[in-house]
């Protein structure tokens, strides 16, 4: 079966930031995601680093992600196809597979690898 | 044109929070 692939990583995507500005997805920059989360109100952005990638045992075609999340460096593990592209801080988008994530959005991607930092989000503690 | 917003591609990762 066909892989279902959410179009907003496709090519040519268009993204709305929090500011109101529309940015293609390829030309997202750390910024943007930065200030998004600022100017949201509830959100914030983690950094989220890559412990571990392995493929997994129970759901055959996909990977596991093992991430340290934050601060607090909360453990936190996703499975996801390998052509998911992840915003890696200072480098951009990143894939475990970035010939797959090209064939399937035609998005360019570097390897993500152990040791890279991720954007996530997560809800803004309260004061 | 379909438009996303910027959240959607992102990860949400919530630490498991233990106090």
């Amino acid at each position: 079966p066909a892989p279902s692939n959410p179009s907003h990583f496709m090519k040519g995507a268009i993204i709305q930031l929090a500011t109101g500005e529309l940015k293609r997805v390829e030309d997202l920059q750390t910024q943007d995601f930065v200030r998004s989360a600022e100017v949201s109100g509830g959100l914030k952005i983690d950094s989220s680093m890559v412990v571990d990638i392995r493929t997994s045992q129970q759901r055959p075609g996909l990977v596991v992600l093992h991430f340290t999340v934050g601060e607090q460096q909360s453990k936190v593990t996703i499975d996801v196809p390998p052509e998911h592209p992840f915003f890696v801080f200072g480098q951009g988008w990143s894939s475990c597979s970035p010939e797959r994530t090209a064939q399937l959005y035609g998005l360019a991607c570097h390897h993500l690898q152990v040791g890279d930092v991720c954007v996530s989000i997560t809800l803004q503690q309260p004061p | 044109v379909p438009v996303f917003p910027w959240h959607s591609l992102v990860p949400f990762l919530a630490p498991t929070q233990s106090d």
